[in-house]
């Protein structure tokens, strides 16, 4: 409760620091609760059985630390002006809105006040919007051929519906205008009826 | 094409192939890429019906062709680097997984960094060469991530200076790895070590499983496919008891531990080097949940700007439903993850290849931290992914749930991640060993390194700031 707020919540290196310091936190949390545990005379794999939960919260702050870092990384090896002003709207993105997965985390280590909390869920919102004029062409960067993709919805021609209906009539079901079936128990059961 | 897709591509604000040259790595990976996916499309022999109509036998029967076809078609182009080989098998199976999976991906990586000279000497040429067809068994239908419960025993006999296998228990049978079921002849097994009366824990076995001449099950090995399964109808993962099966000394895989003639056993220099396999996997898994949540994310995207629904302004057409807060804010996030697992996946892949170098010039200093991470990062990534596909699918409606989506196929070849090479708590919980540990040694002043160097500056603040 100490340490003051240091979240610019439009500055990616204040918060790589921020998800830097949650992990901290809550690897300290565990190690301390661990500690607790073997006081409380557990043996060494009891106490870690006791504190499973709160160690795998730990790891998993310690991976979204280093994901965040590696993105914000990333963006330091990106000449193109165009490219790395997406991509930093992408990485802002991913930040903010993990932070918002994960509040309570940054909230009781003490890196967001409460007006931060809105102030977040408010920039995404303008992410959001930011992000949708580049949308398909963010997925077109992926650069998956229709041939790998094979998907009617995800044709890069946009040309959906006239593929799921060729698609649709290949199914074997459509080999002939009458299946079998009608004839072996539909057709009997109607004449007993 | 369809105006509305054509429109969104009118307005983007920057140039997609240098975004798509960043992801490749630099234009001549793209370049190359694309040459080779040209290869695959224009060649006949890769034709074939759709698979979604298929039973499951009649899909390993296409896989295994498919494979066959691969390994003689990447010889006549000259398709020897790693990259392009995994570029030109990602093409050729798309969505779906090969019957020779994991020979590329687990059996000659463990070749490489488990044989001694004389063993490269004699199985390399035998398995680049595919006369060995092999798999990995380690996982056991009793036991799973916690591998010194696993049960296989390999008892040394010093008089005919062989190996005794065998599937002690129920539990103890090999159960799950991919091509085990037809398709290979051999396997490096995991099994406890007994040698002079002692166990020396988990080492790895070059079994051979099949006649190398007409392919039938050896004498004591009972062998077999597992049965249909969530995704994964190409493969034939299967099951493996061994029964007194006989291998010579030399079919331990002995860079690192030994059994000398006489059974004297030779420790390695590291208990993790034996899994350097998972690592290797756990380590690529990082990069394939960033690909198939990068599909779905592009199927999802595109549909979102193709389809109309309802209304937002009382009396105006159908909007596009990328228009809607509620689908960006489905989607937006996932994106931006795909794209961040997609370079989290280039630095795993550069660490891993950066320590594994290391580490054969003997130095293991950084194999923990090689573990942790990629153990964490793979139970991490694949978590999310394995998510936000399904986010995927549910944000096309109705339409997602078709197979013509492909988005069923993306996820459920994609869902075994989540267990295999290690479930995710599991492996949450290695990472957790490893950061206790970590903190421990920074509270007590020593320095740590590498991606937990931030505990050090914990414990200045701490005492810094005593409580």
């Amino acid at each position: 409760s100490s340490r003051p707020t240091v979240v610019d919540i439009n500055d990616l290196t204040s918060l790589v620091e921020a998800y830097k310091l949650r992990a901290a936190r809550l690897v300290e949390l565990a190690a301390k609760n661990l500690q607790a545990e073997l006081q409380r005379r557990l043996s060494k794999e009891d106490a870690w059985n006791q504190t499973s939960i709160d160690l795998v919260r730990a790891s998993h702050a310690h991976c979204h630390y280093v994901v965040v870092k590696m993105f914000v990384a990333k963006l330091g090896e990106v000449a193109d002006v165009g490219v790395h002003s997406v991509l930093s709207t992408l990485a802002l993105l991913y930040a903010l809105d993990g932070i918002a997965q994960h509040t309570g985390d940054f909230l009781l280590a003490g890196l967001l006040s409460m007006p931060q909390v809105s102030q977040i869920s408010q920039r995404t919102k303008e992410l959001l919007a930011q992000l949708r004029t580049n949308a398909v062409a963010l997925v077109d960067a992926f650069d998956y051929r229709d041939e790998m993709l094979n998907s009617s919805l995800g044709r890069y021609d946009g040309n959906v519906y006239e593929h799921m209906f060729e698609w649709a009539k290949k199914s074997p079901l459509n080999r002939t205008e009458v299946h079998e079936s009608y004839y072996k128990y539909l057709k009997p059961l109607q004449s007993k009826l | 094409m369809n105006p509305d897709i054509r429109k969104e591509r009118e307005n983007a604000t920057f140039n997609t192939d240098a975004l798509t040259h960043i992801l490749d790595g630099n234009p001549e990976k793209t370049r190359r890429r694309r040459e080779i996916e040209t290869l695959v499309i224009k060649d006949p022999d890769f034709q074939h019906e759709d698979l979604n109509f298929m039973s499951r036998s009649e899909r390993y029967d296409a896989a295994v062709k498919k494979s066959a076809q691969m390994i003689l078609k990447m010889r006549e182009y000259g398709i020897a680097d790693p990259e392009e080989i995994y570029s030109y098998k990602k093409f050729v199976n798309g969505q779906h997984h090969e019957a020779l999976g994991l020979h590329y991906t687990m059996f000659l990586p463990t070749l490489y960094a488990q044989c001694d000279a004389e063993q490269r000497r004699k199985w390399l040429p035998l398995a680049e060469s595919f006369k060995v067809l092999g798999t990995y068994a380690q996982t056991e239908m009793g036991h799973g991530t916690h591998i010194r419960g696993l049960e296989t025993t390999a008892t040394y006999d010093p008089s005919t200076q062989e190996f005794v296998l065998n599937s002690p228990t129920v539990t103890s049978i090999k159960w799950w790895p991919g091509g085990l079921g037809k398709t290979s002849n051999h396997a490096v097994v995991l099994a406890q070590l007994h040698t002079q009366g002692n166990c020396h824990g988990l080492h790895a076995f070059l079994v051979p499983i099949r006649d190398m001449s007409n392919h039938q099950p050896l004498p004591g090995v009972v062998v077999g496919d597992i049965g249909p399964k969530f995704g994964f109808d190409e493969v034939d993962n299967g099951f493996l008891k061994l029964e007194n099966v006989r291998i010579p000394r030399d079919y331990m895989l002995m860079k690192y531990a030994k059994v000398e003639p006489d059974g004297t056993y030779r420790k390695p220099p590291s208990d993790k080097l034996t899994y350097g396999t998972m690592v290797f996997i756990r380590s690529m898994i990082v990069g394939e949940s960033a690909r198939a949540l990068s599909k779905a994310c592009t199927i999802a995207i595109r549909y979102s700007a193709v389809r109309h629904q309802s209304e937002l302004r009382a009396g105006e057409p159908e909007p596009q439903i990328l228009d809607y807060q509620t689908q960006q804010h489905k989607l937006f996030p996932l994106l931006a993850t795909a794209y961040a697992f997609h370079f989290l996946g280039q630095f795993m892949s550069q660490t891993y290849h950066r320590i594994t170098g290391d580490i054969n010039q003997g130095d293991f200093s950084e194999l923990p931290e090689l573990h942790a991470l990629s153990a964490g990062l793979k139970a991490f990534t694949t978590w999310a992914a394995n998510g936000g596909i399904e986010v995927c699918r549910m944000a096309c409606g109705g339409h997602g749930y078709s197979r013509c989506s492909s988005l069923p196929d993306i996820y459920v070849t994609f869902t075994p991640t989540c267990t295999y090479e290690g479930e995710n708590t599991v492996m949450m919980l290695q990472t957790a060993r490893y950061l206790v540990k970590s903190y421990t040694q920074a509270s007590k002043g020593q320095k740590v390194s590498g991606m937990v160097s931030y505990l050090n500056e914990l414990q200045q603040r701490i005492q810094a700031q005593p409580v």
